[in-house]
């Protein structure tokens, strides 16, 4: 199994 | 004011097309350089990143930046209207409510004129870094559109893994697993049919093909995809436009 991940841990607000 | 024609109404509509079912509400903010949207799915897994360069437009004009805020549902279906051949023209007020869109068909002297309500968006906007990447490679985009559908009958990930000759996708479920594996090529006569890998480490990451299902929906856009990939970082996958491009930023699954 695979945990999906989200781009607010890569990414952050300008 | 911003007047912005496009040559072939074709352009926006495959933009629109490509982006509609991984975003609804979105501001193309528009500014003397060309038209831009960035935009994140509910999810906030998928990042959309636009740029429609002032040099795809045979004119334009946008004195001060302008934000169309969009509902791309609506937008889709209203660009329906023209042919794609047509003269397409968006035009919009310093402060709009509404924003005009002008298809003239080039064989009669038919214009259809319609307008969208604009709605107030706010997009939170996210930075994103240039970045090194562990591997970049340039492929067919139509190649890729037909391996990550095919593989999706499989799975619901899918699994790429780089190295310096081989690009190799993977899906494995519970019917079955299924590969295929792609060697760097270079064909002289026909350039768009070349794959090439730049490798500055071996990659391994894996991507939810729901995602992938919509980014791949920007095919039409240009002969080929660059993806550009991190291990443990989002990944990067872009269509080249005239100038401009539009890119869709991934963020991978992590195996447990």
């Amino acid at each position: 199994t695979s945990t999906q991940t989200t781009l607010s841990s890569f990414f952050k607000p300008f | 004011m911003l007047e912005g024609k496009f040559e072939e109404a074709s352009l926006l509509k495959k933009v629109v097309e490509s982006i509609k079912d991984s975003v609804q509400l979105c501001n193309f903010v528009c500014s003397e350089h060309g038209i831009t949207v960035q935009a994140v799915d509910d999810s906030r897994v998928l990042l959309v990143s636009l740029l429609i360069g002032n040099e795809v437009f045979s004119d334009y004009r946008c004195d001060r930046n302008i934000t169309l805020g969009v509902d791309l549902k609506s937008f889709a279906k209203i660009i329906r209207c023209g042919g794609n051949d047509d003269y397409l023209t968006l035009i919009a007020e310093d402060s709009p409510d509404s924003v005009t869109l002008v298809f003239e068909d080039k064989n009669s002297d038919r214009i259809s004129e319609y307008s969208l309500k604009l709605m107030e968006i706010d997009n939170e906007f996210l930075k994103i870094d240039d970045m090194d990447y562990d591997s970049v490679i340039k492929m067919p985009s139509i190649d890729f559109q037909k391996i990550c559908r095919d593989l999706s009958t499989l799975s619901e990930s899918l699994q790429i893994l780089i190295t310096k000759d081989s690009i190799k996708f993977m899906a494995e479920g519970e019917t079955g697993n299924g590969s295929v594996i792609l060697k760097p090529r270079t064909d002289i006569d026909k350039p768009e049919q070349s794959i090439t890998v730049k490798l500055n480490n071996a990659v391994n990451s894996t991507f939810g093909l729901k995602y992938i299902a919509d980014i791949v929906k920007g095919t039409s856009l240009s002969n080929q995809i660059v993806i550009k990939i991190s291990n443990r970082t989002p990944a990067l996958f872009e269509y080249k436009l005239q100038s401009g491009y539009l890119r869709f930023y991934l963020a991978p699954k992590f195996e447990d």
